[in-house]
C-alpha cells in the first residue's frame, strides 16, 4: 500500500478545506506551537478509524469538529479524505462526523462499516493503533508498558 | 500462531540488535520473552545497554535513550513487516545535536531501504535540514490552521515571524 | 486553613493571569476552584485561552501550549510562596523557537524579582547562551559522570566532542 | 533559606566525589544524553527525603547506588551532601545508603530521622515534592492531573 494524499476539511483546527501530499521519503511538518501539527497526525489516525476521543486528546468525539475562533463561529461536520494505492489500484477513504449524530465511513464512494476500514489497513500492517505513527510525548510508552502490552507489537508484526 | 510467532521475533531481534548499535554507535541489546514459556502467552522484554554501561533496568535509562531505544525497536518491527506510513511525532524533542545526526543518518537509510514514507513533526533544525521536502503549518489567522509547501531554504523561522 | 487557602488561591490566580499573558504574549487564562463550595474540598481547574482561540479543554492544547501554561502556574505559586531553588529538566524541549525567548525572558524576569535559584538542564543552544553560569556533566569515561563547571562560550558541543 | 552546595559520592552514574555550587540566578546544566544531568535533580529530591524509589526511576532504592559499569565494580553505599543556609545559619544535610541496609539522615552531624528533614525544608516552602522541582518529562502532569490532585499545590503554597 502506498498513502498518497490527506485533505481535511473542519477536522480540529484545520477549518479551511487543506491537502497534504503525502510522498516517498522523508517529509518535515514545522510551525509554531499550537498551530496544528498533532492535529494532523491525528486526523491521519481518525480517517484510518480511531475510535477513542481520548486518544485524539478529546473528552467526546465531537471534539475533533471544529469548535470556532475568537473570530469563527464552530463547525457542524469534520470531514477527512485518505487517498492510497493498494495493488495498483487507487483508493479513497472518508470519514465524516456531525455533532451529535456519530460518524460514518464510505470506501470509494460507497458506505462501509468502521471494521471495514480498519481491515483495509490492518492488512497492509498499518492502521489507527500501528506502532509506527508515534504521537507525540509518546516516544518512551514502548519503554514503560509492561512486556505483556509490548508483545502485541509482535502480534502485528507476524 | 505460535510459528509466525516466532519466527517475528527472531526476525525483530536481529534488526533490533543492529539498529541499536547505529543509534548508539556501540553498546549492544536484545529483546527477550519472558513470563512464559509458550511464546503466545509470553511478554516481549527489552533489554539495552549503552556502550561503557552495565545492563540495567529500562526505567535507569536516560530521556534520550529511551527515546534511541523505542526508535530502534519501531524501526525493527517495520523492517520485519513493512508499513506502507511511518510519522514521529517530535522523537527528536530529547535528542542532543550527536543523537540527531545520528537519528537523521537511521531516517536517510529507512528511506532508502523500504517503502515506507515518513511524516516527521520538528522543532529541531538540523532535522529540518535533513528532509527531503518541508511542509509548514502556520495560524496566520489564530486558531485556523493552513498548510503551506514550505522551500526548504525557509523553514521554521518564517513561519514563526508569519505568526 | 480555609482562610489561608483562599488568599492563597487569589494571590496565585492573580500571578497566573500575568504570567500566561506574558508567556503568550496575549490571550487569557485563570484558576478556578469546582466541584465544592468548600475552598478545602475543592479541585483547582486551569482555564487557559491561547489568543485569538477559543476557551476548551486543557487536553486539546498543544504539546507547547500546554508547557508553557503549566509553567506559568508553577511560577505563579512560588511568586505567592518564595521557594528557594527551582529545578526545570528540559521543560523548554516541547517549545519552538520564538516561545524559547519568552521563556527566557520569563526566568531572566524571576531571577531579578525572587531569591529563588534555578537549576536549568537544557540542551537547547539559545537557552544555554541566556545563563548566568554553565555547569557540564560529561561522560569521558563511559558510565562516570563528572561535572565541569564550563566557561560559556564553551557549551554543549564542546562536551558531546569529549565523549 | 538559601541552597549553596551539593556533593555527591556513589550516586548513580556519579561514582566520584563530586560537587555542584549552587549560586544566585540562572545556571543551565547540559551536557550529551545519558551523561548524568537528570541524576543531578535526583540526587537534590533523594537528599531531600525522598521516599519513592519508583519517583527516582529506580525499581528499589538500592537503585540510587552506583552498580558499576563495563570496567568499574558496583558501590556499597551512596552518599549526598546539601549545604543550605537558614535565618543566618549553615545547616548540612546528609544522606546515605548502604546497599541492603537502607539509608540514614544527618543534620549538622547528628543523627536524625527522615522526618526532621523533611519538616526543614517544608517550613522553608521546598522539599522533595516541591512542584517547583519539575523533573524531566513531567511538565505536562500538572496539565494531566486531576483538579483534586491540583489542590494540594495550593495548599503547599497557602
Ligand atoms: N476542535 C477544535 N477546534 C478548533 N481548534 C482546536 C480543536 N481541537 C484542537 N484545537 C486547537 O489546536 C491547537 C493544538 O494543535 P496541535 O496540538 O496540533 O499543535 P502543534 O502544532 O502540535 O503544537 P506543538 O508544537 O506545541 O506540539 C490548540 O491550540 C487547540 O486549541
Ligand atoms: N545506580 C546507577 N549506577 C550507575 N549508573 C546509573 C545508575 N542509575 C542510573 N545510571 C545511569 O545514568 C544514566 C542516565 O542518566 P540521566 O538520566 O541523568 O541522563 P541525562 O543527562 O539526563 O540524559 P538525557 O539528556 O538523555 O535526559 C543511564 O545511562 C544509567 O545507566
Ligand atoms: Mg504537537
Ligand atoms: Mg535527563
Amino acid at each position: 500500500m502506498e498513502f498518497q494524499r490527506l485533505r481535511l476539511a473542519g477536522f480540529k483546527s484545520f477549518v479551511e478545506a487543506c491537502e497534504l501530499r503525502i510522498e516517498p521519503g522523508l517529509t518535515g511538518v514545522v510551525g509554531p506551537n499550537g498551530c496544528g501539527k498533532s492535529n494532523l497526525l491525528e486526523a491521519i489516525r481518525w480517517v484510518m478509524g480511531e475510535g477513542s476521543a481520548k486518544s485524539l486528546r478529546g473528552g467526546g468525539m465531537d471534539d475533533v469538529i471544529f469548535a470556532g475562533t475568537g473570530a469563527r463561529p464552530g463547525r457542524d461536520f469534520a470531514e477527512v479524505l485518505l487517498t492510497v494505492e493498494d495493488n495498483g489500484q487507487t483508493h479513497e477513504v472518508v470519514r465524516r462526523i456531525e455533532r451529535g449524530l456519530g460518524s460514518a465511513y464510505r470506501l470509494d464512494g460507497r458506505d462501509v462499516r468502521a471494521r471495514d476500514v480498519q481491515l483495509l489497513f490492518a492488512d497492509a500492517a498499518t492502521g489507527a493503533h500501528s506502532p509506527a505513527l508515534v504521537s507525540q510525548g509518546r516516544i518512551g510508552a514502548i519503554i514503560a508498558a509492561k512486556p505483556a502490552e509490548r508483545r502485541i507489537l509482535l502480534e502485528e508484526a507476524a | 500462531g505460535r510459528v509466525r510467532l516466532v519466527a517475528a521475533f527472531e526476525a525483530v531481534d536481529g534488526h533490533f540488535r543492529t539498529l541499536f548499535g547505529t543509534l548508539f554507535a556501540g553498546g549492544a541489546a536484545h529483546l527477550a520473552l519472558i513470563e512464559s514459556d509458550d511464546p503466545l502467552e509470553a511478554g516481549l522484554e527489552i533489554m539495552a545497554q549503552p556502550p561503557g554501561k552495565k545492563l540495567q533496568s529500562l526505567t535507569l535509562l536516560s530521556g534520550g535513550e529511551q527515546a534511541l531505544t523505542a526508535t530502534a525497536l519501531i524501526f525493527a518491527l517495520f523492517l520485519t513487516t513493512p508499513s506502507p506510513l511511518c510519522v514521529l511525532d517530535e522523537v527528536d524533542a530529547p535528542l542532543d545535536d550527536a543523537n540527531v545526526e545520528r537519528f537523521c543518518d537511521l531516517l536517510d537509510r529507512m528511506a532508502e531501504t523500504t517503502a515506507t514514507r515518513f511524516l516527521i513533526v520538528t522543532h529541531n533544525a538540523v532535522t529540518m535540514s535533513r528532509m527531503h521536502r518541508l511542509y509548514g503549518v502556520t495560524m496566520a489567522e489564530p486558531g485556523v490552521s493552513q498548510l503551506v509547501s514550505v522551500d526548504l531554504r525557509a523553514a521554521e523561522h518564517l513561519l514563526a515571524a508569519a505568526e
